[in-house]
């Protein structure tokens, strides 16, 4: 899968 | 992962169990707004949904932490609106939650970083977070008082999106890492709180209780 800007906090 | 953001975790968890804690020892929810408690199982639920689309083993304390957050609000619902309902205060609790969901999700449709449904539920969550304290300010500003536990309970869950703007800052300044939408709503999340941050700290921290009108 296309590599969305991730959220990578809680 | 700075001491900013794991201090906000932990005054984010701390926040939880305290309210859990007052409720399960008083056996009452009295004080306490069942809708602001409503609104934060919606913010984690559409937040953390990717843990229910594509389940991933609990190899991470990020997975973790979301399961706790997801499962402790539901349980302080379920403990609100069912186990002690007698105690809920259902006529001081009369924030209309509609008009915070509804305009969380518009702006969500509006403002977003990208329109595909994942990233607008966590749009929404964001922008309801933001305002999902109100009916519990509202609540107290109704009562006219509030339980000491109860502001400690709010101490604790103001403080988690304060130590958050530090995070952004320390992330800004080192990672270069910014998220404008996150960044904005936790301003205005946190400044909701200042009014009560000030009762707070001019009060119950010399052992007063917080009366309103102040």
């Amino acid at each position: 899968q296309h590599a969305s800007k991730k959220h990578d906090e809680l | 992962m700075n001491i900013f953001r794991l201090f906000g975790d932990l005054s984010h968890l701390a926040a939880i169990a305290i309210l859990l804690l007052k409720i399960w020892k008083t056996r009452s929810c009295a004080g306490v707004s069942g809708k602001t408690q409503l609104l934060f199982a919606v913010c984690f639920i559409t937040r953390y949904i990717d843990l229910f689309l594509h389940f991933v083993s609990l190899y991470n304390t990020e997975k973790v932490m979301k399961l706790i957050y997801i499962s402790a609000s539901v349980f302080t619902c379920y403990l609100i609106f069912f186990k002690f309902k007698a105690t809920y205060d259902g006529n001081h609790d009369s924030m209309r939650a509609e008009f915070l969901i509804v305009p969380a999700a518009g702006l969500a449709c509006l403002i977003n970083t990208k329109f595909d449904a994942i990233e607008i539920l966590w749009t929404f969550s964001i922008y309801l977070e933001a305002v999902a304290i109100l009916p519990q300010l509202f609540l107290i500003s109704k009562t006219g008082e509030a339980e000491t536990i109860t502001s400690h309970y709010l101490f604790a869950q103001g403080s988690y999106r304060a130590l958050y703007i530090l995070n952004w800052i320390y992330r800004y300044h080192y990672e270069s890492h910014v998220d404008t939408i996150a960044i904005v709503a936790g301003v205005v999340q946190t400044i909701l709180y200042c009014d009560f941050f000030y009762l707070y700290i001019t009060k119950v921290v010399k052992g007063q209780k917080i009366v309103l009108p102040a």
